[in-house]
């Protein structure tokens, strides 16, 4: 679509909208919610109406520099700036919906702090999951970090609070803890999230979250940023083809920073977030 | 001009919303408003009877979709669990030999994913939940191997069915795809006509990508069908329609929650139903 548009010399009205129209289509296409497509457009096509004509761009080149803009403010800045407390140990509370890659990425966290020359802790404090203590126990012997596992008759937040107590004797500078999957509209494992966040204070709360993700992944966004309070977002299988545009999305509705990505199965495949490339492969 | 009055500019926003709410997407999305359009001027549809009309049309689109599980004509039904990480593919087995099981069928589970920490353990537990027997071998091992030692002692036990788990694998992963080729094959050698089912598991939450997903797993190992899980949370599992129009995949079941017998034959009707919200 832009190139048909840089051949252009002025942009009637009737080419700004066309190029909306496309702009709107492709990330809908890229699964960014509908309203904030909606949203979205209605900003790039007050820009392009209202904005000065430069003279070092044609007006084609102008809307794609807007639509490129605004991306880039929603996205928001560069990932990858965990809040460290200065009284160890900061604490990490990962969520997310079933599947979205949690177990997996709490250990490729703490291998990644591990490699930046902290003592990270993990966590299994997922006590639902057929084998997920276990699942995280072989992960945490993967990367070298030990895990605190939970005693029987032990509540999620038991382990938690264990594993933060477990940090200060070893010591141990931070504390990664895995929950269980569950959806946002679960009252009750809402609330058990809750009791859990409340035992240990974590400094960082982040919500996991799959890059192939649909529509769905706005409400979900709201639905824990309401119910447990979010820090910070992680986007799992960006190794993927989907296009990702549940991270506008989520940016959008719960304005927290995106601050990793996970880029494939292994326990190395764990990156900063890198807004202007994440904004360039939801455009396409 | 009274009775066209049925979709004005607000009605067709708010369907809009609806339609692509639940990943029907853009051209799905069009294509029913371009229908439920005709249907109002022709029909002249009263504006409280477009919900209907268009739930209607929803579910006769899928209403050819759903099927049951195939029966081989002589030896186990084989059938494999297949698709991206995380669908629901482990839970989804358990499911499926629990079914069965209830059904009066006799049935193993095979630990076929071999490659991702403690997968045979997690499936070992819903064995036994399920009360049915375990095939697994050595972690990291090759799981075509598990597949074929499945196979064999499900015929060698004269069993109605063995349920395959594979490992979750991304569809532009050449290597892991030729991978599940293999598996494939090997199963076949196992016993002919194997496998009797390819089912491709697709997490009803995946966005505009599950349609690639579902053409590329077809085009690798020939889906026999879907099963679409976690509708017990807010996912709509929209995708499915661009799916079942695209590929003429048949849709056997649905997941609708974490426990054993949270499977459930799928229905045109009440999907259709809460696909609309
Ligand atoms: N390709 C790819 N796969 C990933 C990535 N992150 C996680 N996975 C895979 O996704 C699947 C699910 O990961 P888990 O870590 O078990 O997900 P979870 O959120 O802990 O799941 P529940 O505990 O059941 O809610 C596994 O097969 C992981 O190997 C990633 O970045 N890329
Ligand atoms: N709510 C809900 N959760 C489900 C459903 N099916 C599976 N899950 C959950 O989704 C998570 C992932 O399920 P698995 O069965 O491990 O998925 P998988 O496809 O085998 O994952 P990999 O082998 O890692 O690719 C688990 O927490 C399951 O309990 C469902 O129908 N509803
Ligand atoms: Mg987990
Ligand atoms: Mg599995």
């Amino acid at each position: 679509m832009w190139q048909r548009l840089r051949g252009k010399g002025r942009l009637t009205p009737e080419d700004v909208d066309q190029a909306l129209r496309e702009v709107r289509l492709a990330l809908l296409e890229a699964d960014v919610h509908f309203k904030v497509v909606r949203d979205f457009v209605a900003r790039v096509r007050e820009r392009a109406v209202g904005e000065e004509v430069m003279k070092s761009l044609t007006p084609a080149q102008q809307v794609v520099k807007i639509v490129h803009e605004e991306m880039q403010a929603l996205m928001g800045a560069t990932g990858a700036r965990l809040q460290m407390s200065p009284h160890p140990p900061t604490v990490i509370l990962l969520c997310g919906l079933q599947g979205a890659g949690k177990t997996t990425f709490a250990a490729k966290l703490a291998g990644w702090l591990q490699r930046q020359g902290r003592r990270p802790l993990l966590c299994a404090a997922d006590l639902q999951r057929p084998a997920a203590v276990e699942q995280l126990q072989v992960n945490g012997r993967q990367v070298g970090v030990p895990v605190v596992a939970p005693e029987p008759g032990q509540h999620p937040q038991d382990v938690a609070a264990d594993a933060v107590a477990r940090a200060r004797s070893l010591p141990a500078d931070v504390v990664i803890v895995d929950t269980a999957g569950r959806s946002q509209a679960d009252i009750e494992l809402m609330t058990e999230l809750r009791t859990v966040r409340d035992r240990i204070h974590p400094h960082e709360v982040l919500l996991v979250l799959d890059a192939m993700a649909g529509q769905d992944a706005l409400g979900v966004a709201r639905g824990f940023a309401e119910g447990v309070g979010v820090d910070g977002v992680v986007l799992t299988r960006l190794d993927s083809d989907a296009r990702g545009g549940a991270a506008l999305s989520v940016r959008a509705i719960i304005d927290r920073p995106i601050k990793f990505v996970g880029s494939g199965e292994r326990l190395d495949a764990i990156e900063p977030f890198h807004p202007e490339r994440m904004a360039s492969r939801i455009l396409g | 001009v009274g009775g066209r009055r049925a979709l004005d500019a607000e009605t067709i926003e708010e369907l809009e919303g609806v339609l692509l709410g639940a990943d029907m997407g853009a051209a799905e999305t069009e294509r029913l408003i371009g229908v439920l359009r005709e249907a109002a001027a022709t029909e002249r549809l009263a504006p409280e009877e477009v919900p209907e009309r268009l739930r209607e049309l929803v579910a006769g689109d899928l209403r050819g979709a759903a099927r049951p599980l195939r029966r081989a004509a002589s030896g186990p039904t084989v059938v494999m669990m297949v698709g991206v990480n995380g669908s629901g593919k482990t839970t989804t087995a358990a499911k499926l030999a629990h079914l069965l099981r209830s059904e009066g069928a006799t049935t193993l589970l095979a630990a076929a994913d071999t490659f991702r920490a403690a997968a045979a353990e997690q499936l070992g537990v819903w064995a036994g939940r399920a009360g049915v027997d375990l095939v697994r071998h050595t972690a990291g091992g090759d799981p075509s191997a598990v597949i074929f030692d499945a196979v064999t002692a499900a015929q060698a036990r004269g069993l109605d069915s063995v349920i395959c788990d594979t490992a979750g694998r991304l569809h532009n992963k050449a290597n892991l795809m030729a991978e599940l080729q293999k598996m494939v094959r090997v199963a076949g050698r196992a016993c002919p006509g194997a496998p009797h089912e390819v089912l491709l598991v697709l997490d009803a939450s995946t966005g505009q990508n599950g349609l690639v997903q579902a053409c590329v797993f077809t085009e690798a190992v020939r889906v026999t069908g879907l099963v679409l899980t976690k509708l017990d949370t807010t996912a709509r599992g929209g995708i499915v329609l661009a799916v079942h129009r695209a590929l003429a995949l048949p849709i056997l079941y649905v997941g609708v929650g974490e426990g054993l017998a949270d499977l459930r034959p799928f229905d045109a009707d009440a999907f259709a139903t809460a696909v609309l919200g």
